[in-house]
């Protein structure tokens, strides 16, 4: 048996949003400390890694480890209808062929209130804010909709079943590597500079000097240069722009693949490149406490 | 121009 509640279900739609483009069917892995996916493109030029640790959901339960073959296309129009303030809960059991998609709309709390204190609050002096005035406003709502509480439950909460698959993963061991440059930035800044330089080209240089982290394309139409200098005192910390660099990297990459990685960019404020010369890049998005979506893009190499 | 290379060059597949 597994289950999962995210409250915040809106991470697990933006998440499937950042990675249905790149992969077709994929593989979430459950244990008892996280759950993950990896999937490359169909291309191998590409690879998705996500990791949401399970202490990031308020409820999570693995038996025994469980391989949850998906088509992302089909998991993405499910998504899509649930709120984004929903709560979603994942459930599947261990033999099973389908994965349940429980929304709860963010007033389930409030209902669950409400059978708590409905007999006590009726005519009580309650301080304004409190949960027993809630009850009063829910009580309201009750009346106008006809129904009870159960009526109210049923609209709140979606059960959706999705059809899982059987997926022969093809699992990329990626050792862990110590990177020459790390530089961490906005991931709206990085989503704007991507978007641009595709106008003039299909390749993105990346080059990290001490002067700064330069974004070069040359195209038919001209050529485009953007310089990002170090910004590590920055007001807000999502606007600070740091920069690691144990030696100076220049790599060259296709700005189509960058271009699918920036559709993570809903699930935070920054985004981190790692690069070290004649290796993939890790381009990283940390979703909160909760865990991160990693991409990895082979680079383009003069022969 | 640069050749595109993929993922296969630079890991193993486990």
């Amino acid at each position: 048996m597994f289950e999962a509640r995210l409250t915040s279900g809106k991470i697990l739609k933006q998440l499937i949003e950042a990675l249905k483009d790149l992969v077709q069917e994929a593989n979430i892995d459950c244990s008892d400390d996280e759950i993950s996916i990896q999937a490359m493109d169909n291309s191998h030029v590409s690879l998705v890694a996500v990791s949401l640790r399970s202490g990031g959901f308020d409820h999570f339960r693995c038996d025994r480890p469980l391989s949850l073959g998906f088509n992302a296309t089909n998991m993405g129009k499910i998504l899509k209808c649930a709120g984004n303030e929903d709560a979603i809960t994942l459930k599947a059991e261990d033999d099973g062929d389908s994965l349940s998609m429980v929304f709860e709309g963010p007033n389930q709390d409030r209902i669950a209130d409400f059978g708590e204190f409905a007999r006590g609050a009726r005519g009580s002096d309650s301080p304004p804010g409190s949960r027993r005035e809630k009850c009063w406003k829910i009580d309201f709502n009750f009346a106008t909709m006809r129904g009870v509480g159960v009526l109210v439950v049923i609209f709140d909460r979606k059960i959706y079943e999705l059809k899982l698959m059987d997926i022969d993963s093809e699992q990329l061991g990626i050792p862990d590597t110590d990177y020459k440059v790390t530089i961490q930035m906005p991931s709206g800044e990085f989503q704007r500079i991507i978007r641009d330089m595709q106008v003039l080209g299909d390749t993105l240089s990346i080059s990290c000097t001490k002067e700064g982290v330069k974004f070069g394309v040359q195209g038919d139409l001209g050529t485009g240069n953007v310089l990002i200098r170090q910004n590590a005192h920055a007001e807000k910390d999502e606007d600070r722009v740091m920069i690691e660099m144990e030696e100076p990297v220049e790599l060259t990459f296709a700005l189509r693949y960058l271009n699918f990685f920036t559709k993570a960019t809903n699930l935070g404020p920054t985004v981190i490149l790692n690069m070290s010369p004649d290796v993939p890049i890790v381009v990283e998005y940390p979703i909160g406490e909760t865990g991160h979506i990693k991409y990895y893009l082979a680079p383009k190499i003069d022969e | 121009d640069p050749r595109q290379f993929t993922l296969l060059k630079f890991y193993e597949l486990n």
